[in-house]
């Protein structure tokens, strides 16, 4: 999941 | 998403209906700093500048182009809608903003996960939103009187700090590479500045009074 590109927060 | 994140968005999405109400209900921005409005506006174009190169969910896209949209709408009403903008109050709004910006981007330059153009421009958005509620503290402490919907707006971002920390406690506990350094720690000291507001929220809250911050 945290290797998922790009920043998934706000 | 887990649901300190979730009650961390919608915290922060709820500060900004209810300065958005306040402004539209009152015709009046009496109480609420320009600058900070600003700096938020600089804050969500900086860093969703991947909106259109990085798609995470529906649910991401949709609140960059809420939060987005919202802040601009806001710093719209106050710099040309003819009565918001005659209730704005230039002498009490003095903080020198442009300092934060300039700091915050060389910091950006120095400090960041990668030199790339996104990159940069993400940490530095990161850094001026730690630091952008400070000009509408100061205003705050310069009026002492808080009304009850700028007390609430203030109120409703401290909780969205709160909630991305446990989000970020529990994401390190459940996620195994989970190291978000430059977003923590400015997450933590952007938290840290509203610890001052939240005692004085709170001691008027149960004592059922007025919000007034000593001077």
């Amino acid at each position: 999941l945290s290797a998922k590109k790009g920043k998934d927060e706000l | 998403m887990n649901i300190f994140r979730l009650a961390g968005d919608m915290t922060h999405l709820l500060s900004i209906i209810v300065l958005l109400l306040k402004i539209y209900a009152t015709k009046s921005c009496s109480g609420v700093s320009r600058k900070t409005q600003e700096l938020y506006a600089i804050v969500f174009l900086a860093r969703y500048l991947d909106l259109f190169t990085d798609f995470i969910s529906v649910y991401n896209s949709f609140m960059k182009v809420v939060f987005i949209a919202s802040s601009l709408a806001i710093v719209w009403c106050m710099r040309v809608h003819p009565m918001v903008r005659r209730s704005y109050d230039k002498e009490l709004d003095t903080f020198r903003h442009y300092f934060l910006i300039a700091a915050c981007f060389l910091l950006a330059l120095v400090l960041h996960e990668k030199f790339t153009f996104q990159e940069v421009f993400w940490a530095f958005s990161i850094y001026l939103e730690a630091v952008a509620i400070l000009p509408q503290l100061v205003l705050l402490q310069r009026s002492g009187n808080v009304d009850n919907l700028t007390g609430q707006y203030v109120f409703f971002l401290g909780a969205y700090r709160g909630f991305y920390i446990l989000n970020w406690i529990y994401r390190y506990l459940t996620e195994p590479r989970f190291t978000r350094w430059i977003a923590c720690v400015s997450g933590v000291v952007q938290t840290a500045l509203y610890a001052d507001f939240f005692y004085y929220y709170f001691i008027s809250w149960k004592n059922n009074s007025k919000l007034k911050l000593p001077a």
